[in-house]
């Protein structure tokens, strides 16, 4: 007998609010991202824009990648390329009504969900922790 | 009424087998980890020893910090450095012999298990992607 309760169940008690939310601005240097990154010890962040709306994720391999010369590391070019320029557009979202069934089935090949709300602004983030700390606590 | 079998079930058919597993050794110096981890694009990768033991994970974030320096990452020291000096020696891991319901609980904390053999061997890991899918499956 599958509990059709959980499937339904709301998201809303599940995101992690947006101000806890480590992120960057599309036009921040790369420098300020890596900082970011190092200092919140995340793999991957949300990328914002100035209307507060998703457009992307950056991890350090991105950053990383954009300044790998045949010798070395080039860390002085850091500060003249943008997130925009390197950051991953492809990024799942959720909107806040979103069922707690189509949480679990994006989180299978997503660390994170970003959740927008009806006029797309960043409410905050879903991720596999809380989605397996729910699912846990439905079978003990 | 909650379905007991699936916390009973055996993770035997979950697990990502160890030749399928990037990792790397103790001794490797960290320029041959880095490459690993850069190439294989996984955020974290098992270090084993040379009875095939794990030992601890090892990220880009562990390597970096070690060479970060006032002003720029020193790449040259990667060289002389081994993995076994920076990685982190906390890593789950579970019997072959585990259950499901035992896989859940320590992936709530963990993005992937390191699973060993009655005699401690390295088996191969089981990811939260993997578990995810197994509960979507059951729930649909
Ligand atoms: N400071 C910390 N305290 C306790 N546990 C920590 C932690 N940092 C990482 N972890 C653990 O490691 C998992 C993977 O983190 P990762 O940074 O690779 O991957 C993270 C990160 O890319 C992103 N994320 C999580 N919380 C975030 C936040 N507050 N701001 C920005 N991104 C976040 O979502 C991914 C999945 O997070 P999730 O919690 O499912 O899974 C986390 C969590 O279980
Ligand atoms: N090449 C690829 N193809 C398809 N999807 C990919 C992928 N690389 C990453 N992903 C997706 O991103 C998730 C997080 O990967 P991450 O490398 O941070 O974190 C990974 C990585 O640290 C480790 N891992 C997974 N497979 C591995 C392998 N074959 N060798 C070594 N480590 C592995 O386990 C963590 C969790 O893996 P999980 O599969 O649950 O979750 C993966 C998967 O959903």
């Amino acid at each position: 007998l599958k509990n059709r309760p959980l499937m339904n169940k709301e998201i809303h008690d599940l995101i992690v609010s947006h101000e806890k939310v480590a992120h960057v601005q599309l036009q921040n240097p790369l420098d300020h991202a890596l900082l970011v990154l190092i200092k919140s010890g995340y793999t991957a962040i949300p990328v914002l824009d100035k209307d507060y709306r998703v457009q992307g994720q950056i991890s350090k391999t991105e950053i990383l990648d954009s300044i790998l010369g045949l010798e070395r590391l080039e860390m002085e070019r850091l500060h003249d390329i943008t997130v925009e320029a390197v950051m991953n557009p492809k990024i799942p979202r959720l909107n806040t009504d979103a069922t707690f069934g189509k949480a679990l089935t994006t989180s299978i090949s997503h660390p994170f969900i970003c959740i927008e709300d009806e006029y797309e602004a960043f409410v905050g983030i879903l991720t596999r922790r809380s989605i397996l700390a729910l699912i846990n606590r439905y079978f003990k």
